[in-house]
């Protein structure tokens, strides 16, 4: 069974997983062309 | 506490000055000119007189940013894209501040100033992040203190003379600051900080950049830290999608250094498999897969495989854990070694298993790393011990020995769930050809064929079985020892009523 | 046999919970490592460009930030200087470029919209973009498909190739859609 301790940090990931970093959190900011992740067809390259 | 008044207003008063010469043109043109009148700025507001002055800026400079971002991030229909454009915009430029302050603070020989600085402020972060954290609780965002991290430690991995001369520093700082932010003490930032645990820059920089290999044993402090806090969850096997998340990153994470750095798997394996709980089989099979890559693996099923003709199987591999330091406590390790020479006290091995049970709690019923150091410092002993008469272990030289007394007496002595986890401290020695592998090898053999109750046979059969049925891969001393229980007739494998008791198993 | 789950009926029960409980499935049977967007057999390192432990993908090109001299960096002051990016007034060679390079990206669509405007066609199967080649229409046309000899755009050597196809209309992609809510440029 998960002890309190372990259970508090349960709730603290479960609120960090609502707000993943992304990618672009580490890479250089670019002002001239940001990163727009869309989805795209799944037909289309996906690498 | 007792910030002297105005500091906060001076501070805020250089922060957003630091920001407009950092974005302006001549910073563009020459950083290190916008630089020089900036500190003299720092000066004359009498910022720099003082280390406890020095530590205030720092503090009251991160808590603003990071008052900032959450200003941003409270925005209402702002874009992912847009919060981070202008969190960044001021994050960016204080990192900038910090790095230009390590670089060129103090002489270019005095490299002591420049570290104490870094240190301190990353001391600093880390600090007002641990606050925010306990503060804010599901509220905490990572964000702030993720750019801040990362983007500093890109800043100062940059490859310029001055920073490659203290790089091996600069790593150490970030290691103790990432081992202070472990995810046990900072749950809401774990997912960021596994980010900058496994960012390309860092694994270069720590496994394959940093000369003899001195980055290995903190970066596989990390990788332990990571483990402890994901235990309990992956222990009870219904895994939540935060869990599973953080988890299969883990995998991910360690691919990459299965297939880029098998050797930094090979040696610290022992600490990582002590914090991996019994039931994580795939994560471990990965970790114990792990070979040199200058090894050529003979295929497991090749027909009358003689394991110990191979050259590397006389080699002892390296293990980078004082596991002989975790025979606690020293009166247990000295009877332990008196009955390895002498086999007495005879009372060790009865009074073995209450040495090792912790609680009567079913499932936390034994001391688990002290079970694991036992059978590897046992077996490493056994090693030397018949190497020493001048014999190479096999199935007979290993029998009849005191090392070997100890193996059976826990075999039969122990109840299931402790002879579950005794077979699975053999089973984790099964790995690439060395001669850890094939002794445990052979022991495991040895035990099977000298069973008293089909109950250790069939234990013995599930700690093998439940590492083979997951997907790979698979350590090559768990198939070895596998195909020669199954196929060769010594050992009745297949007369046992365990081996038929459901399709699948039989399958 | 052994009661308790450190036995075969322990581990047996654990594998049928398995087949009937996705989430158990992940540590009772382990998943496809290889379906991680790691390619495992490439000879050479991965960290270089790992994109990360959430990442399906490796980094692309543009996501790797090399240490640069700070004059290449385009500065905040001088961004307003530039040119809009304009798809319209670009070669198809460049729109190729950045249809090839910008996977998963909003300028990935914004390239394929701007060649489907030139009369280049996506094909969803042979996923490769294919044109009318002048003065060699289709010697076959029906109302749902046509035959003949079209250029298409060859991404491993970058450059149209002329080749017998039979074009199915319902495997050529429609006019792509740009997300409604382009995110601002900041």
């Amino acid at each position: 069974p998960l002890q309190k301790e372990h259970q508090c940090q349960f709730q603290m990931m479960e609120a960090a997983f609502y707000h993943m970093p992304h990618p672009s959190d580490s890479e250089r900011l670019r002002t001239y062309l940001p990163r727009n992740p869309v989805p795209t067809p799944l037909y289309y390259h996906q690498v | 506490f007792d910030d002297p008044p105005g500091l906060l207003e001076k501070t805020e008063f250089l922060l957003r000055e630091w920001i407009s010469i950092h974005y302006s043109a001549t910073a563009g043109r020459d950083p290190t000119r916008a630089f020089s009148i900036f500190v003299q700025q720092m000066n004359g507001h009498g910022i720099l007189k003082t280390d406890d002055l020095i530590t205030r800026f720092f503090r009251l400079s991160t808590q603003m940013c990071v008052d900032l971002c959450y200003r941003f991030l409270a925005e209402p229909a702002s874009t992912p894209t847009l919060i981070r454009t202008k969190c960044f915009h001021t994050l960016d430029a204080f990192v900038r501040l910090i790095a230009l302050l390590v670089k060129h603070s103090g002489d270019a020989s005095n490299t002591n100033t420049k570290i104490n600085l870094l240190n301190k402020v990353l001391g600093i972060v880390a600090g007002v992040l641990l606050q925010d954290h306990d503060n804010r609780l599901t509220e905490f965002q990572q964000l702030p203190y993720h750019r801040i991290f990362i983007m500093l430690f890109l800043e100062l991995n940059t490859p310029e003379p001055i920073l490659e001369a203290i790089n091996y520093q600069v790593l150490t700082a970030f290691c103790h600051t990432l081992h202070i932010l472990r995810p046990a003490k900072a749950s809401g930032f774990a997912y960021a900080w596994l980010e900058l645990v496994s960012h390309r820059v860092f694994i270069g920089r720590m496994l394959a950049i940093t000369p003899q290999q001195k980055g290995w044993g903190m970066y596989a402090q990390l990788l332990i830290d990571l483990f402890k806090f994901l235990a309990p969850f992956l222990r009870n096997a219904e895994l939540a999608k935060p869990v599973t998340l953080l988890y299969k990153g883990t995998l991910r994470v360690l691919l990459v250094l299965l297939h880029d750095f098998p050797e930094f798997l090979c040696d610290y394996h022992y600490g990582f498999c002590d914090v991996i709980p019994p039931n994580c089989i795939q994560m471990r099979n990965l970790i114990l897969s792990a070979f040199p890559r200058n090894m050529r693996l003979p295929d497991p099923f090749t027909p009358n495989l003689k394991v110990d003709m191979l050259p590397e199987i006389a080699h002892a591999p390296r293990v980078l854990t004082n596991f002989a330091s975790m025979i606690q406590p020293m009166s247990f390790k000295k009877d332990l070694d008196s009955y390895l020479k002498a086999r007495a006290p005879v009372t060790f091995l009865s009074d073995l298993r209450s040495n090792l049970q912790v609680s009567n709690e079913p499932g936390m019923r034994y001391n688990i790393p002290l079970m694991n150091a036992l059978v590897l410092y046992v077996g490493a002993q056994a090693i030397n011990f018949i190497r020493n008469k001048g014999l190479t272990p096999n199935m007979s030289t290993i029998a009849h020995s005191s090392h070997m007394d100890i193996f059976q007496n826990l075999a039969v002595d122990l109840d299931t769930e402790g002879r579950y986890l005794f077979l699975n401290a053999i089973a984790n020695q099964l790995r690439y050809p060395n001669s850890h592998t094939h002794y445990f090898s052979c022991t495991l053999l040895y035990l099977f064929a000298e069973a008293n109750t089909e109950a250790i046979q069939e234990q013995i059969t599930r700690v093998l079985l439940e590492r083979l049925i997951v997907n790979r891969p698979h350590p090559w001393g768990l198939l070895i020892t596998f195909i020669e229980l199954i196929k060769n007739p010594t050992y009745k494998f297949w007369n046992h009523e365990f081996v038929h008791c459901a399709p699948e198993i039989e399958k | 046999m052994v009661k308790d789950q450190f036995g075969m009926v322990g581990l047996l029960t654990f594998i049928r919970a398995a087949e009937t409980d996705p989430n158990l499935v992940s540590l009772a049977l382990g998943q496809d490592l290889t379906a991680l967007g790691l390619n495992l057999n490439s000879p050479e390192n991965l960290y270089p460009n790992f994109g990360g432990p959430w990442a399906e993908t490796p980094c692309r090109p543009q996501d790797i930030d090399f240490h640069v001299p700070p004059e290449y960096l385009i500065n905040a002051t001088i961004r307003e200087k530039l040119a809009p990016v304009k798809l319209n007034r670009y070669k198809d060679d460049l729109l190729f470029y950045m249809f090839y390079t910008n996977v998963g990206d909003v300028l990935q669509l914004a390239a394929a919209a701007e060649l489907y405007s030139r009369e280049w066609r996506y094909h969803t199967e042979e996923k490769v973009w294919i044109t009318q080649a002048p003065g060699l229409g289709a010697v076959e046309k029906t109302s749902t498909y046509e035959r003949g000899t079209y250029y298409f755009f060859d991404a491993q050597n970058w450059r149209k190739v002329a080749k017998e196809f039979h074009l199915d209309y319902n495997k050529l992609e429609g006019r792509p859609q740009l997300p409604s809510i382009l995110p601002p440029q900041p």
